[in-house]
């Protein structure tokens, strides 16, 4: 060995040598222009302006809090202090145990499960409404859109498209990532989420995931309802005729478009169920911040509900579009949606802000067009972190 | 957490609530 190390030869070949450095160099080089560029033209973290508060929220790292949060609620509590454990918890933020479905408290092995509880059959009665409360919670805000402008508080107005996202494909990447547009758009039949896994809707669908659709929609693929059109109880709702501009949310003459929005306090059951009978046609998954959504939060930072990553389910009803939009916020970050398991919120990948995933379900019934749901069909719900 | 709800309905809908209410589940919002 020593001999070799002593005596072998060593050649020298430069000009190769200084070929493959200029290679490599100038690949590296040309990768960090990349990340440059697509660093400006999609800003991953929120600028803040405003009040003093708004800077120290912006400033903090909420979405690994977040998920911090989560693991944490996580943890198995041991069995001899559940019950005063969620009675405290109770107490502090209000919950009514008395129409918890499973009453035992040593049942909820940590505060995500007890936070995600479910209902008594019958503790929420569906109202002969046109429209109900998707969840237990508090009306923040509710009116018509002027335009494209709704309204977060008095004099304060986030846009539509912002919300929803859009079809145009004019506007520049910059705009676009400002007003959340910048989308990926997914193939109807097979479709893949952000990390590039692929899935095939027609097997989710098929697979037990759309029991309930099935139950909503009659062997004629109309829509049923049941209990909540009194003069017509029973009727088959003619959904699959509805036509309505999703891609623009644009309304027909002698209608409007409105919106509501329901906050969901800490104590608050933390499931969400379908407002009316609708189907579902599209998903649009907006990567975001995880502000806190507390009426505090509301009145304080311009544009909350267009900053934070949120899921928007757009589709149609009898009177046209129809759109739910669940808003993440730092305590509860990630959101499920019982029918879609390839949904998956709150994830570590740094996705730039205000870009999105587009998913469509117009494979689980090809007359409808989407997923079908009936008034109080529970949808999914806010998890811990 | 929040449910933001947008859609299109004649221009006779009208919301059964009030700002600042407290809701249930399965409460009507709004009547045409």
């Amino acid at each position: 060995l020593v001999d070799s190390w002593k005596n072998t030869e060593t050649k020298w070949y430069p000009i190769p040598v200084a070929l493959g450095l200029s290679v490599v160099g100038f690949i590296q080089y040309r990768r960090v222009i990349q990340r440059e560029e697509e660093r400006l033209e999609h800003p991953k973290k929120y600028v803040a302006t405003g009040p003093w508060q708004v800077h120290v929220a912006a400033a903090l790292p909420l979405r690994s809090l977040s998920r911090l949060w989560g693991s944490f609620n996580s943890l198995t509590i041991p069995e001899p202090l559940r019950p005063i454990g969620y009675k405290l918890y109770s107490w502090i933020f209000g919950c009514n145990l008395d129409e918890m479905k499973n009453p035992n408290l040593c049942d909820y092995p940590n505060l995500s499960a007890f936070f995600y509880r479910e209902l008594k059959d019958g503790a929420r009665p569906i109202a002969n409404a046109t429209l109900v409360s998707p969840s237990d919670g508090k009306v923040l805000h509710f009116g018509i859109v002027q335009g494209q402008d709704i309204e977060q508080i008095k004099g304060v107005t986030y846009k539509l498209d912002a919300l929803l996202g859009n079809d145009d494909k004019s506007t520049s990447p910059v705009e676009n990532a400002i007003l959340g547009n910048s989308r990926q758009i997914v193939d109807e039949e097979e479709f893949a989420n952000v990390n590039g896994i692929e899935y095939s809707l027609d097997d989710m669908m098929n697979e037990g995931h759309s029991v309930k659709t099935e139950s909503a929609v009659g062997p004629d693929g109309l829509a049923r309802s049941e209990t909540n059109d009194p003069q017509d109880e029973r009727a088959l709702v003619k959904l699959a005729d509805v036509t309505p501009d999703i891609a623009n949310h644009k309304v027909k003459p002698g209608q409007a478009m409105f919106f509501c929005v329901v906050y969901l306090a800490p104590g608050d059951y933390h499931r969400f169920h379908s407002p009316t009978n609708w189907i579902v046609q599209t998903r649009r998954h907006f990567a975001g911040e995880l502000f806190s959504v507390s009426p505090y939060f509301v009145n304080l930072l311009q544009n909350l509900f267009v900053l934070n990553e949120r899921v928007a389910l757009l589709g149609k009803w009898k009177h046209g579009f129809f759109s739910m939009i669940p808003v993440g916020a730092t305590n509860v970050g990630s959101i499920k949606i019982n029918f879609d398991e390839a949904l998956k919120t709150n994830q570590k990948e740094d996705i730039p802000l205000g870009t999105y995933t587009e998913v469509t379900y117009k494979s689980a019934s090809k007359i409808l067009g989407g997923k079908a749901l009936r008034y109080g069909d529970e949808m999914g719900g806010f998890y811990l972190g | 957490s929040t449910v933001v709800l947008v859609f299109e309905a004649p221009q006779s809908f009208e919301f059964k609530v009030t700002a600042g209410q407290k809701i249930k589940m399965g409460e009507a919002l709004g009547q045409i």
